[in-house]
């Protein structure tokens, strides 16, 4: 009986000992994160909390952000538009140029011949 | 089998079985005292009688003897003491929990929950990381849109613009004016040539 | 001694660990709401 107690009370001298460790690493543990915690928290006040951002792809906007248009090739394509408007009024200048130059010609033709 | 009352030591900040010990050495050292004074005092009476047999040393044998009787005595009694003070009084009934531990009368997690809850946290703290991202994202397209709104705007400007020239200047729809235009210059062609052939 | 030391940790430590775990999530929450992801709009030529 008197070595089961012997063995028992080494038993619980282990166990205390392994739990007072383990109490000390625990309030450790939480200590040196919330210091932690308090330096990325002081770095990010120091550059405005800017962040590379995360994909956005699993949040309630991702389909709206999914459906997104090409805004650049919305305003490529009206160049062709305009390209094409500038051949349009190069045509149209030109011809009113030959027609201003006929209606000169047929003027002093005219005059000539009256 | 040993019972190390830690429950009890958490609350009265020391284990009763310590407690027991300090009172069990400070009655017996009291004991140790009084003897000591009792002797002292045997032996000034014994001093004080004419032709008194009893030697010191007697007297130190009996009071051993007196000794050995009161701590056997006292040993019983204190062992009752104890029982009784380490059963009723310092100790805690097991459904009695320290107001320190209330907490975990309604949470008790247990390893897995916990991990769980502080998976949970991570998680919710990522996603309101992406939806934070997405609304800055939508923003980001916002500002795109203003930018090709403008330019588009001022497509439709400059149409509205070449428009209202035409407009002014009687040539509403420019196909038509074109082929009027068109007619007109033929007509004057042939007027020409009339002309030319009736000169001639 | 060792009894003690080790019911004084299973009153008090919690008390401390709480503190801190206080101090961690706050500072967490507080980096949420400074969280400012940065998207830049794409560059449109017109």
């Amino acid at each position: 009986a008197f070595d089961a107690s012997v063995a028992q009370v080494k038993e619980y001298i282990a166990r205390f000992t392994a739990e007072c460790q383990s109490w000390d690493q625990l309030l450790l543990r939480y200590q040196q994160s919330a210091e932690e915690t308090s330096r990325q928290l002081e770095e990010c006040r120091r550059d405005g909390g800017r962040a590379e951002p995360p994909t956005y792809l699993q949040t309630s906007q991702a389909e709206v952000l999914r459906s997104k248009p090409n805004y650049q090739k919305i305003l490529d394509d009206q160049g062709e538009v305009l390209s094409c408007m500038e051949l349009v009024l190069d045509e149209l200048q030109q011809a009113v140029k030959l027609l201003e130059a006929f209606s000169e010609d047929s003027r002093q033709y005219l005059r000539r011949l009256s | 089998s040993v019972n190390p009352m830690a429950y009890e030591a958490q609350f009265f900040g020391f284990t009763p079985q310590t407690c027991m010990l300090r009172i069990y050495i400070a009655f017996q050292d009291y004991l140790f005292e009084t003897m000591l004074v009792v002797e002292s005092v045997i032996l000034k009476k014994v001093a004080g009688f004419p032709n008194c047999k009893i030697s010191p040393f007697q007297v130190r044998k009996s009071t051993e003897k007196f000794l050995l009787f009161m701590k056997e005595h006292f040993d019983k009694l204190f062992s009752k003491m104890e029982e009784v003070l380490l059963q009723l009084v310092l100790n805690i009934p097991a459904n009695v929990l320290l107001p320190e531990d209330k907490v975990h009368e309604q949470f008790s997690y247990s390893k897995e929950q916990f991990q769980a809850l502080q998976d949970e946290i991570s998680q919710l703290q990522q996603q309101y990381r992406a939806e934070a991202s997405a609304g800055q994202a939508l923003r980001a397209e916002l500002e795109e849109q203003k930018v090709v709104r403008a330019e588009l705007e001022k497509i439709v400007q400059w149409f509205d613009g070449l428009e209202n020239i035409c407009r002014e200047h009687g040539t509403s729809n420019l196909k038509e004016s074109f082929v009027f235009l068109t007619e007109n210059s033929k007509k004057l062609q042939d007027v020409l040539k009339d002309v030319e052939e009736k000169s001639k | 001694e060792l009894i003690v030391a080790t019911s004084t940790k299973r009153k008090q430590w919690p008390k401390k660990i709480l503190v801190h775990a206080i101090q961690t999530m706050k500072a967490e929450q507080e980096m949420l709401k400074l969280y400012q992801p940065v998207v830049t709009p794409e560059e449109i030529r017109s």
